[in-house]
């Protein structure tokens, strides 16, 4: 179970300050399968990023159980991070000089906790799950638009995380492609207790979800 | 009226060979609003780059009204491209180092047929219809997903184009800005005969479509 406690995140300040999220007061189950909409400019991604312990926010606490997370300590977060959470950004993030096969593998690079063996069968399974067989050896730039948000989502997939947050993770596929991939984090829901925590305006997406947030500037609407 | 005639488009060889559009036959009326569509990696960015003459095609012609244009005299194709075409990236491209207001102010730029005062009045004119009147100042890298989308649609018709190619336009906007941006799109078609082709999966745009397109796997469904 995660918590957010009167988190508030603010950027820039004076005439350019920005109130990005206000006082958000959130319960995450575990098993979680919820949708975060609202929109352009609500605040989503900087929910997602702070669920994701990427961004540490202005005000507020984070629980993970009981345990109060001590936000300044980022190594502690890293750790956790790499062990727990699985995140698709909603700009992909793909490292232009690796091919899509290099690109899943990244984050079992530094996992001592499983052997060679398993590392490239997950990242074969998952690419093969994702409909990118056929393009395991091309760099992003060879890669269409929805090509690489499936290899961003099966990159963040490969850890088995416990937690995944995903920012807009079907913007760019049809809807074959987009059926499948919420079969995928379905089944992983279900079989395998993996919380799911969309930021989301597609309603197919949506109407799959266990639990939905509204936001609006900021603020979750009641 | 623009003519794609036996237009092919083939990427890397051998192994890596990728067949992207195979013997494409399109006829764009003045006037279109036009969708294509079709699964994630069907071609649909490899037309509109090639329609926007940012990209060769492999082999085949295209048509500007009568005149078969010289594809190899990239010049002309740039000068063409200045100020006839818009063009609304998959992935934005907004250059990092400038803000909203001068990402926007760019493709005027070298235009000398407008006076400074027009610039201004333009550019600041479509920042506040597609609703970011309050970022005008902020880097990509300061907006959201949505906004940056937003600055991307202002830029590319801020040049007051006879042609838009957008891809994915409304791929990480909500549908109130959708809407909102396929109003202002309608309404250049409209009043202004502004020919609008759309990469889209967005049924939100397709209904509004004059004419659809379906690729797959680089050919057009009959
Ligand atoms: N530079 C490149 N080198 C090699 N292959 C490429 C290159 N660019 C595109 N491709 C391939 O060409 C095919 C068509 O790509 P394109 O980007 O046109 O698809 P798309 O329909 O826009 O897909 P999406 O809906 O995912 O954006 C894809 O299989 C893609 O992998
Ligand atoms: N680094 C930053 N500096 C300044 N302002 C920022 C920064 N990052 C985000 N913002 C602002 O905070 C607000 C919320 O941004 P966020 O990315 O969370 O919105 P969002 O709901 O994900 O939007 P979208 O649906 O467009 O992706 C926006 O108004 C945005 O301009
Ligand atoms: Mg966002
Ligand atoms: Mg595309």
């Amino acid at each position: 179970v995660m918590r957010l406690e009167n988190i508030t995140m603010t950027y820039g300040e004076g005439n350019s300050r920005v109130d990005a999220l206000k006082n958000i007061n959130l319960e995450i189950p575990n098993k979680s399968f919820l949708t975060i909409s609202g929109p352009s400019g609500s605040g989503k991604s900087t929910m997602l990023n702070i669920l994701g312990l990427l961004t540490k926010p202005t005000a507020g606490s984070i629980y993970l159980g009981d345990k109060k997370l001590v936000l300044d300590d980022f190594d502690k977060m890293s750790d956790y991070r790499l062990f727990n959470i699985g995140f698709i950004f909603q700009s992909f993030n793909l490292v232009p000089v690796l091919n899509a096969k290099e690109n899943v593998m990244l984050p079992l690079m530094i996992r001592q906790d499983i052997d060679e063996k398993e590392k490239a069968d997950r990242v074969e399974m998952l690419l093969l799950e994702v409909g990118l067989k056929d393009h395991i050896l091309k760099k992003p730039d060879e890669l269409s638009g929805g090509q690489k948000q499936r290899v961003a989502i099966a990159r963040a997939l490969v850890g088995k995380p416990t937690i995944v947050l995903a920012d807009e993770p079907t913007a760019n596929l049809d809807s074959e492609n987009s059926e499948n991939i919420i079969d995928i984090m379905q089944k992983m829901n279900r079989d395998h207790k993996v919380a799911f925590i969309f930021s989301t305006h597609d309603p197919r997406v949506v109407k799959h979800a266990l639990q939905k947030v509204e936001l609006k500037d900021g603020e979750i609407l009641k």
